[in-house]
């Protein structure tokens, strides 16, 4: 892809981010 | 059925399949979806980011779905 490692090193931390906000809105919700 | 809005999900639909690693841009979101105006595609990707369902890529302007394969 075009991205620069910089740049794929910041959408991996915003993926595991989201991952973790994800698994708090479920948890919330039991 | 899944908690989100008819808008929400065919926003977090679109968002899902995009291949691309910087993922779809709201301008992307903006010209598949002509039933929706740009300020209701803002505050759904809003809410289906803070809910961890998308998250932004290169910028605060392009996002992928965690739930992407």
């Amino acid at each position: 892809s075009g991205l620069t490692e910089e740049q794929k090193r910041k959408i991996e931390a915003n993926r595991q981010k989201a991952l973790a906000r994800r698994a708090e809105r479920l948890a919330a919700q039991q | 059925m899944n908690g989100l809005t008819a808008h929400q999900s065919q926003v977090l639909n679109l968002i899902k399949s995009c291949s691309d690693p910087e993922g779809l841009s709201l301008k992307d979101l903006k010209s598949q979806l002509h039933n929706i105006n740009m300020t209701t595609i803002k505050q759904a990707v809003e809410f289906l980011s803070s809910e961890g369902h998308i998250y932004s890529t290169v910028d605060d302007d392009h996002y992928k779905s965690t739930d992407a394969e």
